[in-house]
């Protein structure tokens, strides 16, 4: 018997919508310690990486280790039927090969129950190694889906750039060329409004701007984003959801040919 | 023109 309480619906929403650009369909691996999601985008170019702890529930249980395969188009048609202050309970069976989800209304006068068909997914996972990174960059996330957005206007890359200083995103094109600088915040009234820098060494990469606008999806889960980057290897941009967990997506630099 | 490696050439399968 798996069952899942969320008091906010809202967070699996937003969860979804940070998603569903990237993976037509996703297992969600649920075990005692929490769900857990790993999968590629389609041209195997990126990798999401969702964790949702056990403890961040309001209510959780897992007899059984489950992998739900979710088309997440059709999770996502019952997601939209929930109210974002409504309750949603997920539930399956054990080997089951549906999923429901019941919301309820604070008031708990109105209780919806949606049951989806599951599938059975290939499911390839990624081992990502420990990496220490050589600068780790916090940004107001409405800022970075900003940047990505006003720079993807410019050319299909984002160079980003960092130093002690400060972290400097660039693109050019056709119509010309755009540099954004952010320094590091001295002192703000807000931590969210903050921009800190852990360097140990410089460094600048260039991404593909559509993936980066795909990850922006997740803005609304987190005022903060973290990007950590090393010279070769991929860049690293993480969402924390409130307590309950984080959703991370690794995307590899470009290469000169 | 810069080139797009895929993700499992840094992550191997596990």
């Amino acid at each position: 018997m798996f069952e899942a309480r969320l008091v906010q619906s809202s967070i699996l929403k937003k969860v979804l919508e940070a998603i569903k650009e990237l993976l037509n369909e996703a297992t969600f691996d649920c075990s005692d310690s929490g769900i857990q999601l790993q999968a590629m985008d389609n041209s195997h170019v990126s990798l999401v990486s969702l964790n949702l702890r056990s403890d961040g529930f309001d209510k959780y249980r897992c007899d059984r280790n489950l992998s739900m395969g979710i088309n997440l188009a059709s999770m996502s048609k019952i997601m939209k039927c929930a109210g974002n202050d409504d309750v949603l309970t997920m539930k399956a069976q054990d080997n089951a090969d549906l999923v429901t989800f019941m919301f309820e209304s604070q008031n708990q006068e109105k209780v919806m129950d949606y049951e989806m068909k599951l599938m059975n997914l290939d499911q390839e996972h990624l081992g990502i190694p420990e990496t220490d990174y050589s600068c780790v960059i916090k940004l107001p996330s409405q800022e970075f889906a900003r940047i990505v957005r006003d720079l993807s206007q410019f050319g299909e890359s984002v160079v980003i750039s960092c130093t002690k200083e400060g972290i400097k995103f660039s693109a050019g094109g056709d119509i010309g060329n755009a540099n954004i600088k952010l320094a590091q915040t001295s002192n703000v009234d807000k931590d969210e409004d903050a921009v800190t820098i852990e360097m140990q060494e410089p460094v600048s990469l260039t991404f593909a701007c559509r993936y980066l606008n795909s990850f922006a999806k997740a803005t609304p889960l987190s005022p903060q984003v973290q990007l950590s980057m090393s010279a070769d290897v991929p860049l690293v941009v993480e969402y924390k959801i409130g307590d309950i967990g984080h959703i991370r997506y690794y995307l590899a630099p470009k290469i000169e040919d | 023109m810069a080139l797009q490696p895929s993700i499992t050439e840094y992550f191997a399968t596990r």
